[in-house]
């Protein structure tokens, strides 16, 4: 299962 | 980063600086809605738990802590600063607010990406961060007039989800980047709540009027 990704907005 | 993220940013962190300028200089907060201001505060301290779990950049970093810092600071003055505190319009400022609260919690553990502790509070400041402007809407419609430097705050804050929306729609053909749709939901229903507020802002600019909303 992949990562949680980051959120990278804000 | 794109050109429309980067004015999305901006807008909003112009907003930010337009509304401390206002509490600074007219040592005064009357016009601005302190259940908005905690609930943008409630925003961005559950939205940026991975402060210090997840690295971005400087950039994303500091933009993190700026919004956090200056929504707290201005609740702070709203609240418990012995000049400001007495210019708060509280009589105008009845929003039931924590019923925002509570449908954004049932919805953010009801539609999540995943049922973790970041990503269910990641997805109610999302869903909060759309509503919390509707007490300050309330507030300026009661008191009628609106000062120049809230109408620009409001006008900027409006704004920079907008411009989220271009930088979602602009990511998506160039980056293959699918935004949730989370993100793109709460945003058009984020910026169609300032559709009115526009409007009479656009009509006051245009005619060198002051801005006033209709009751």
């Amino acid at each position: 299962e992949e990562n949680e990704k980051p959120h990278d907005e804000l | 980063m794109n050109i429309f993220r980067l004015a999305g940013d901006m807008t909003h962190l112009f907003s930010v600086l337009v509304l401390l300028l206002k509490i600074y200089a007219t040592k005064s907060c009357s016009g601005i809605s302190l259940k908005t201001q905690e609930l943008y505060a409630l925003v961005f301290l559950t939205r940026y738990l991975d402060l210090f779990t997840d690295f971005i950049s400087v950039y994303n970093s500091v933009m993190k802590v700026v919004f956090i810092s200056s929504s707290v600071a201005i609740v702070w003055c709203m609240r418990y600063h012995p000049l400001t505190r007495r210019t708060y319009d509280k009589d105008l400022d009845t929003f039931r607010h924590y019923i925002l609260v509570g449908v954004s919690i049932i919805l953010a553990l009801l539609f999540h990406d995943r049922f973790t502790f970041r990503e269910v509070f990641w997805a109610f400041s999302i869903y909060l961060e759309a509503v919390a402007i509707l007490p300050q809407l309330v507030l300026l419609q009661r008191s009628g007039n609106v000062d120049n430097l809230t109408g620009q705050y409001v006008f900027f804050l409006g704004a920079y989800r907008a411009f989220y929306i271009l930088n979602w729609i602009y990511r998506y053909f160039t980056e293959n980047h699918y935004s949730r749709w989370i993100s793109w939901l709460a945003g058009f229903v984020q910026t169609a709540l300032y559709a009115d507020f526009f409007y009479y802002y656009f009509v006051s600019w245009k005619n060198n009027a002051k801005l006033q909303l209709p009751a």
